[in-house]
């Protein structure tokens, strides 16, 4: 509930959310792959 | 663009948009570097100089629909602190983009021609020119 | 208090800062959305996602835009989705409580289809009723039916013509008298009695010195008259005497002629803000630098002061110091309309200028009587102390309501008296799930964002009325914590006052 109040995905549809989390966890697991790196 | 930590946010996205370049494995790091500086003025271009009016009614009578938001910050008064801030950002993402390419040719003629593209709307001369 | 010599009692107003990581969260929320509005209007520009709003059609398309699309890009993308918040259709008397229409929307709020099911007894914290007069029953309500019987329920000319009643007449020498004025004038509507009146008063050659958060009703006045208008800083004496100063020393731009007149345009309660305006230092500067002063007492007549009497009573002031006093009977007298009060030959100049008295049709009997019943009321002359007790509930309401408030560690702006709340929520999220958590809780709740906000000070505005009971209130604060709860891993209803404290 606070995740999605607080990055406004509250106001969106659930498929743009599945959109942007999808994003969120690709992006981030990039993030950590290229520290490991 | 005067608000509280609006400056903050604008530093931070940026940041985060180069961890993102950064990340994507196949990338070498100038090639990174000038993909964050070419992106940053892209949108910036795109946001301050290209979209014009406001993305809700204001109670103006219309006077804002013609105008693009760098020209409508602080109500058209020149050399504020947002716009000063505004206008030394891409030139420090510039000088960090032109060191991390190690002065490479083709990245400073694309660092220089996108550089370019964020400042010249910026000068008070073209407020308003079309 | 600054200058707390000029005060009779303590100016405590608060107006704490947005946290900075609440701020960038902010920020980042708009971000997220816009990105994915401009998402959402490429899917519609292809045909992809199917599009509500007006559109020209194709055979038009080569005239000029009808639409700027841009800028509904807000209201179609951010807007729509949580707009079940606002214009909710009530079916009962906005009093402390009202009865709700249920609606039920199957494409996120693009229509709405009603359940044809009531919400029973939600506890009204969004209307302007501070003083409780918005009743279908009691004094009031009999005295506006039996006008209704009397005069029937309008009048089919302008006052100019043959629209003047002697309804009207005893409504204006009430208010006179309530105002402790020469003379006033009544008017049909409240936002028109501003943006009519103003052009009479001031023209070309004239400088209107308003408050940044003035209300819009006087931003459109002081546009129609013509003057150069210049904005201080919101209930800011600094910036205030400061343009003061320039405008005198300077004049007129380009000529530099010295102005006709400079006219002060304030509010007495800022009903965004729950600010209280500083009177007792704006009229010390209209004093020393000669200028005019319009006081818009829309919020405050009636709900502030001992009597009542506004935000001239409650600072004890002398109401001949405010030039031009105006107000309206919306907010505290269960009516509608307003009224400009001040000197004799003002109020007969405006009877000959004011558009309002040339073009628009008479105040209603019934609300004029709706107005002189509830104003004796509070004056005391119907025999009965109902005013005064309600005056007194209101006091307390407004004390107790935002002591709790702050007590449970929510930022609440604006002045300790004023009895409009405004509750920070800041993320544009929180506005939409804020409303919806209360009304689930039978609670009504008045929700504000951005642009009708500062984009990082999104908040809900509770106005406090004498009709709430203790334990109303009790029930809307333990409704709260319950939201405080929700809220609470949010953080950013803990304001810095209560951690340090």
């Amino acid at each position: 509930y606070q995740y999605i109040l607080v990055t406004a995905l509250y106001m969106l549809k659930p498929l743009v959310r599945t959109i942007f989390n999808s994003i969120l966890i690709s992006v981030a697991g990039m993030a950590v792959n290229a520290g490991y790196v | 663009m005067n608000s509280r930590g609006i400056w903050l946010a604008y530093l931070l996205l940026v940041t985060m948009l180069h961890v993102i370049l950064l990340s994507i494995p196949v990338l070498t790091v100038p090639l990174v570097w000038t993909l964050t500086n070419v992106i940053h003025n892209l949108v910036m271009y795109l946001f301050l100089h290209t979209v014009k009016g406001t993305p809700f009614e204001t109670p103006d009578q219309g006077k804002a629909c013609l105008l693009t938001h760098w020209e409508q910050m602080d109500n058209g008064i020149q050399f504020t602190s947002s716009r000063k801030f505004l206008t030394i950002s891409p030139i420090v993402l510039y000088i960090l983009a032109s060191f991390y390419t190690k002065y490479d040719a083709t990245h400073f003629l694309v660092n220089t021609g996108t550089l370019l593209s964020v400042l010249l709307p910026k000068l008070p001369l073209f407020h308003g020119v079309r | 208090t600054t200058n707390a010599s000029l005060y009779n009692k303590v100016f405590v107003e608060q107006f704490e800062e947005t946290p900075l990581l609440v701020a960038v969260l902010t920020y980042m929320g708009y971000g997220i959305l816009t990105i994915f509005g401009y998402l959402r209007d490429f899917l519609r520009h292809w045909g992809m996602e199917k599009c509500h709003v007006a559109r020209e059609r194709e055979e038009q398309k080569d005239f000029v835009p009808l639409y700027q699309d841009f800028e509904n890009f807000y209201t179609r993308n951010l807007y729509m989705r949580i707009r079940d918040n606002w214009n909710r259709p009530i079916c009962s008397v906005p009093g402390a409580k009202m009865d709700l229409l249920e609606r039920a929307s199957k494409d996120y709020n693009w229509t709405f289809q009603h359940t044809g099911k009531l919400v029973k007894d939600v506890i009204n914290m969004g209307s302007y009723n501070y003083l409780g007069f918005a009743e279908n029953t009691g004094r009031c309500a009999d005295a506006a039916t039996e006008s209704t019987h009397h005069y029937g329920i309008g009048v089919g000319s302008t006052r100019y013509e043959m629209g003047n009643l002697d309804i009207h007449e005893e409504l204006e020498q009430l208010v006179a008298r309530f105002l402790g004025v020469e003379s006033s004038m009544a008017f049909g509507m409240g936002f028109a009695t501003n943006s009519m009146n103003i052009p009479a008063l001031a023209g070309k050659g004239c400088l209107i010195l308003s408050d940044e958060l003035n209300h819009a009703s006087l931003v459109l006045g002081a546009r129609l008259s013509g003057s150069i208008i210049r904005v201080f800083k919101h209930n800011n004496m600094v910036s205030l005497e400061k343009l003061l100063r320039d405008a005198i020393v300077h004049g007129q731009p380009r000529t530099r002629r010295p102005w006709k007149k400079i006219l002060i345009l304030v509010e007495g309660i800022y009903s965004m803000e729950g600010s209280i305006v500083r009177l007792p230092e704006v009229i010390a500067l209209k004093k020393r630098y000669k200028a005019f002063l319009y006081l818009d007492e829309a919020h405050s007549i009636g709900a502030l002061g001992p009597r009542g009497g506004g935000v001239v009573d409650y600072f004890a002031l002398d109401p001949k110091d405010v030039d031009i006093m105006m107000g309206t009977f919306t907010k505290s007298f269960g009516a509608a309309g307003g009224y400009i009060g001040g000197k004799r030959e003002l109020i007969d100049y405006l009877r000959s200028h004011s558009h309002s008295a040339i073009y628009a049709t008479s105040m209603s009997p019934p609300v004029s009587q709706q107005i002189i019943t509830s104003m004796k009321i509070i004056m005391g002359e119907d025999g009965t102390t109902l005013g005064v007790v309600r005056l007194r509930q209101l006091s307390e309401n407004t004390t107790y309501f935002r002591r709790k408030l702050r007590e449970m560690g929510f930022i609440i702006y604006g002045n300790d008296d004023s009895p409009v709340v405004p509750m920070m929520l800041y993320m544009p999220a929180k506005i939409g799930a804020f409303g919806r958590e209360m009304l689930k809780r039978n609670i009504g709740t008045v929700v504000v964002g951005f642009p009708a906000t500062p984009i990082i000070e999104s908040r809900a505005r509770f106005c406090v009325s004498a009709a709430h009971t203790r334990d109303i209130l009790d029930t809307d604060i333990f409704c709260l914590s319950i939201c405080h709860s929700i809220g609470y891993f949010l953080s950013v209803y803990l304001s810095l006052n209560r951690i340090f404290s």
